[in-house]
């Protein structure tokens, strides 16, 4: 038996909606300590990663590990279902064919309940390996949106270049070249702030497209984290405050 | 030109 209440529903329609574009049919994993799901585009090109603790619960159960395969897609139409601020309960027995998904806003006494169907999925789970990040940049969510956004006008391809000094994201195109560059930036108001922690410079290449589909989380968190190692994958991290973090890993482009 | 590289490269199957 899985249940699961989560009492600032829109959170987990924040998740949602970060992950639709990028994943189809994911295993979530069930367990007594939380919740987690890996998966890849169908290009694999990225990974997903995202892990939920019980204690950012406001009831959480689990009696056993469990596995529910869930079409992303046909979650993201569910989840339209809930108001912002609905409180959502999921629910699953043992062997079960679907999750119980319940909205809940006390105030206006409206109830929503449905039985999405799971799926049986095969998917290759993939062991990532911890890494050492020899650069790691913390930079305002929708600052880097923005940049992302506005280089891929430009090109579809950027070049992240990390130092102690600055970050820079450089394009080439048709168009012509150029960068932007960030540095360290420890301004009154937090939020505001670039934080630089480089221990080896990095020098790395992805494609913007990514970048795009994963800033959709920036409405999870006022922070972005980029992780970089040389011919690592990039790691853009969004910490959900109280609950846990969302990861997306982006294979960078490598020369043949 | 660079190669777009695929990310099971990186990550292995345990």
């Amino acid at each position: 038996m899985f249940e699961a209440k989560l009492t600032e529903g829109l959170i987990l329609k924040k998740i949602v909606e970060s992950i639709k574009d990028i994943v189809t049919d994911v295993n979530i994993d069930i367990s007594p300590s939380g919740i987690s799901l890996q998966a890849m585009d169908s290009s694999h090109v990225a990974l997903v990663s995202l892990n939920l603790s019980m204690d950012g619960f406001e009831h959480y159960r689990a009696d056993t590990n469990m596995v529910l395969g869930v079409s992303i897609a046909n979650l993201a139409k569910v989840m339209k279902l809930a108001d912002n601020n609905d409180q959502i309960t999921l629910q699953a027995d043992q062997e079960a064919t679907h999750l119980k998904i319940i909205f809940e806003n006390p105030k206006t006494e409206r109830t929503t309940e449905f039985n999405l169907n799971l799926i049986t999925i095969d998917s290759e789970h993939l062991a990532i390996p911890e890494t050492e990040y020899s650069s790691v940049v913390t930079i305002n969510s929708g600052e880097f949106s923005k940049i992302c956004k506005e280089l891929f006008s430009l090109s579809e391809t950027v070049q992240i270049t990390t130092n102690t000094d600055y970050v820079q994201f450089s394009v080439e195109g048709e168009v012509g070249s150029g960068q932007v560059r960030l540095g360290h930036n420890d301004s009154e108001k937090k939020e505001d702030q670039t934080i630089l922690e480089v221990s080896e410079s990095v020098q790395q290449q992805f494609a913007i497209r990514y970048l795009n589909m994963f800033n959709k989380a920036s409405t999870l968190s006022s922070f972005t984290r980029l992780c970089l190692h040389q011919e690592q994958p990039l790691v853009v991290e969004f910490k959900i405050d109280n609950l846990g973090v969302l990861k997306y890993f982006l294979a960078p482009k490598i020369s043949d | 030109l660079k190669l777009q590289a695929d990310i099971r490269k990186f990550f292995f199957k345990p």
